[in-house]
């Protein structure tokens, strides 16, 4: 049996122009989160544990696209989702649609542990929240200025921007962006049209 | 999108994803991060979590076909997080970190960067964004 381990990540696709101030921000909290997990493990907190309590900070933090800090909706808005998963008997819960739940994988812990399902979602997961006693906040915390400006860019390129920030430099790469997306919204590079059977 | 997996003394392997999804996305709309085998798993062997392009992730259960390939292939923890990302994402752009229930850690993506922390029991401990 080997020791413990333990990974974090904050999302793939990663501006190339990021600024290095924002890159050492980024490498700050990730090193945080590590340290928060591994003293978890030293004190011999079960994985599961480990694993909620590290993605809790991840989430309460505003750098990353996850509760506080989330990315938008076309309508300005945020709509969370999460999943926990523990691996010896593979058990799992799973939440979406929340927009008041302040830690989204804590209440899918709870969906796992103390409801009869494993995926519960929008009112339905909101009322289940209520029930539990979870913190909830108003929809207003988990938006950023910067989400707010980019929502806007995105909407100006007709785009549905993936798990990464967009340039902060110039616009001519979004407009770029714009007239190739003009003739249809991409989706993984291929044009919606694809997915639309599915 | 954020995620955490955890292999702790025991062998016990955890993992989480949580997520606003996608900028501009439409109202309703749900990504990998909440579908279990697809930005996220644990099982006896490992534990996943995915990151990228949800639709993709999705079409490709990325993060059980990982926890798949190592019980039904025989492969190890970074060759099976290299396969997955090779041959399962068609055009996607994605990436994961595991952990292993041997204390094993691997990562991989295919993207410009993805924001990356691990470390392991006999000291190791890595903080990276780029390849």
């Amino acid at each position: 049996m080997g020791g413990w381990a333990i990974a974090v990540h904050g999302g793939a696709g990663v501006d190339p122009n990021l600024p290095p101030q924002r890159q050492e921000e980024a490498k700050q909290l990730l090193t945080r989160c590590l340290n928060l997990g591994i003293s978890a493990l030293r004190s011999s907190l079960p994985a599961i544990d480990v694993v909620e309590l590290v993605v809790r900070e991840l989430e309460s933090d505003p750098l990353f696209n996850s509760g506080r800090g989330s990315a938008l909706t076309e309508n300005g808005t945020v709509e969370m989702e999460a999943s926990i998963m523990d691996g010896p008997k593979r058990r799992c819960g799973a939440v979406s649609g929340l927009t008041t739940v302040k830690n989204p994988i804590s209440l899918a812990r709870l969906v796992m542990d103390k409801s009869p399902h494993s995926y519960m979602a929008f009112a339905g997961a909101e009322e289940f929240a209520r029930r539990q006693g979870v913190a909830l906040v108003d929809n207003q915390y988990f938006i950023t200025e910067e989400n707010v400006g980019m929502l806007k860019l995105a909407k100006e390129a007709n785009s549905i921007l993936f798990d990464y920030r967009i340039p902060t430099v110039g616009l001519e790469t979004c407009s770029a962006g714009a007239a190739s997306v003009e003739a249809a919204l991409q989706m993984n590079g291929l044009p919606i049209s694809v997915y639309a059977p599915e | 999108t954020v995620g955490c997996v955890v292999v702790d003394g025991q062998g016990r392997c955890a993992a989480g994803t949580s997520t606003g999804g996608l900028m501009n996305k439409m109202s309703g709309r749900i990504g990998d991060s909440p579908l279990i085998g697809a930005g996220t798993y644990a099982g006896e062997l490992c534990g996943v979590s995915c990151t990228g392009e949800g639709e993709a992730i999705i079409r490709g259960t990325l993060s059980r076909d990982v926890a798949a390939v190592m019980e039904y292939k025989g492969l190890g923890l970074q060759e099976a997080v290299d396969f997955v990302i090779k041959e399962r994402l068609d055009e996607g752009m994605a990436g994961m970190i595991a952990v292993s229930r041997n204390g094993e850690v691997a990562y991989g993506f295919n993207t410009t960067g993805m924001f990356r922390g691990c470390a392991t029991e006999d000291g190791f401990m890595e903080v990276g964004i780029w390849e």
